[in-house]
């Protein structure tokens, strides 16, 4: 988990 | 990052660039389904609401921030400014039946029952079928302009080349997305009988025009 979000992809 | 990521998202950026410069330059959205530009801004919307919340690096946060601000000037192109050009009559895809069951899907399967992440998930299953009114809408008129069918090869291929940015990045690093995947074949999928037209004809200097 990056920062607040699991998403780093556009 | 690996290549095909990268190109995916260039080959996604080329796509929303050459519909706003279209768009601008001919002072006119004829052929343009504006329904589609809607759902592809809720999209954008619904999944980078991250940009508030934290920080991944200078690029992701920069592409969130143009495709965000280029999808609602096209969107605000086709039914402000350019309103008289807009094809209404042609652009009669019922969007309620592609958000609402996306909507559901998104509450029923997801990675976390957490407001970002069901919105990231409306998102992605959103995106598959974004597409949809704009691909009706050619059906409808049988034909579409040169620029259009560039404009839809890039989007198409943009996601194509991310699928194979999943391949890449499961068998390096062992990260895989489900969701995003399941979403993405399904979206390259809904393509496919373009990107056939698209090679038979356009690439040969003919138009695109469907059998009416």
């Amino acid at each position: 988990v990056i920062g607040q979000t699991r998403h780093d992809e556009l | 990052m690996n290549i095909f990521r990268l190109t995916g998202d260039l080959s996604h950026l080329a796509a929303i660039i050459i519909l706003l410069l279209k768009i601008w330059k001919s002072r006119s959205c004829a052929g343009i389904s504006g329904k589609s530009q809607v759902l592809f801004a809720l999209v954008f919307t619904t999944r980078y609401l991250d940009l508030l919340t934290s920080f991944i690096s200078l690029y992701n946060t920069t592409m969130k921030v143009i495709y965000i601000g280029c999808s609602y000037a096209t969107v605000y192109l086709i039914y402000m400014k350019l309103k008289a050009t807009y094809d209404g009559n042609h652009d009669t895809f019922r969007v309620e039946f592609l958000i609402v069951p996306v909507g559901g899907l998104a509450f029923l399967v997801n990675h976390d029952f957490s407001p970002l992440e069901i919105l990231w998930t409306f998102s992605i299953y959103l995106e598959s079928v974004a597409i949809l009114p704009q691909l009706f809408m050619i059906s409808k008129t049988g034909e579409a302009e040169t620029i259009t069918t560039h404009y839809l090869f890039f989007l198409g291929l943009y996601r194509a080349l991310y699928l194979i940015n999943w391949i890449w990045r499961f068998y390096f690093e062992g990260f895989f997305d489900m969701i995003a995947i399941v979403a993405g074949v399904v979206q390259t999928i809904l393509y496919c009988d373009f990107f056939y037209l698209y090679v038979t004809k356009v690439l040969k200097g003919k138009k695109l025009s469907l059998p009416a």
